[in-house]
Parts: C-alpha cells; sequence; structure tokens
C-alpha cells in the first residue's frame, strides 16, 4: 500500500508563510 | 499586581508556542529564533497585555490542532509583535 508522506510545504497558506518568513528573515540579517 | 500575572501567564503561553513550533519546524530552526528575536523586542506593555495573551492562545490553540500550518501562525505572531515592536512605538510617541 503505497501513502503519501504529509510535509508542511502541502498546505499552500502554510508554504506561503514560509516563504515569507524566510524572506524576512533574509532581509533581517541582510540589513544588520 | 494584575498586569504582573498577565505577563507571567504570557510568558508561559508562549514558551508553550515556541516549544510546540520548535517540533514542527525542525527544517528551519531559524524561523523560532526570529520569532524569540520579535518577542524580545517587543513593547512590555504589550507583552503583558490581554491582547497579547488572546492573540498567543489563538495562535497556539490553532497550531496545536492544525499542525500543516504552523508556519501561518508563527508569521501571525510575528507579524503582530513587529506592530507592537518597542523602537515603533518609540517613533510613534510624539
Amino acid at each position: 500500500e503505497s501513502f503519501k508522506m504529509v510535509d508542511d510545504d502541502d498546505d499552500p497558506e502554510n508554504r506561503i508563510a514560509k516563504k515569507m518568513l524566510l524572506a524576512q528573515i533574509k532581509a533581517n540579517y541582510s540589513s544588520g | 499586581k494584575e498586569g504582573y500575572v498577565l505577563k507571567a501567564e504570557n510568558e508561559k503561553l508562549f514558551g508553550e508556542f515556541v516549544e510546540h513550533c520548535k517540533t514542527h519546524t525542525q527544517d528551519h530552526p531559524e524561523v523560532v529564533a526570529f520569532l524569540q528575536m520579535k518577542y524580545s523586542k517587543a513593547s512590555p506593555d504589550y507583552l503583558s497585555s490581554v491582547e497579547f495573551r488572546n492573540a498567543l492562545g489563538r495562535c497556539l490553540t490553532r497550531a496545536q490542532a492544525n499542525t500543516a500550518k504552523t508556519f501561518v501562525y508563527i508569521n501571525e505572531l510575528c507579524t503582530v509583535l513587529k506592530q507592537h515592536s518597542a523602537k515603533r512605538r518609540a517613533l510613534i510617541q510624539p
């Protein structure tokens, strides 16, 4: 029986939030 | 005294939220560190407020009920903390 691993990235809203957070972290480190 | 109790309650709730998030964001530990940094920069008045307790309680309940949206609730809390940062408050003051 095959099954699909549930990943946080499977949720579109979660994927967007993750990208936003990582972008903020990157910007934060770049600025100072 | 009420503010002191609220502050202690909020610290406990925030600790629970952080622990929950650590478990579900192991691929990006920097995200929880970022949330903690936002918390450390937030206005002490806000951190001791009912408003923050409500926001925190809502995020924690939802995050525990829906682990696939952990980043959504971290992002929500980061936004709230950013809006109440001590630096931002100081700039708004006349």
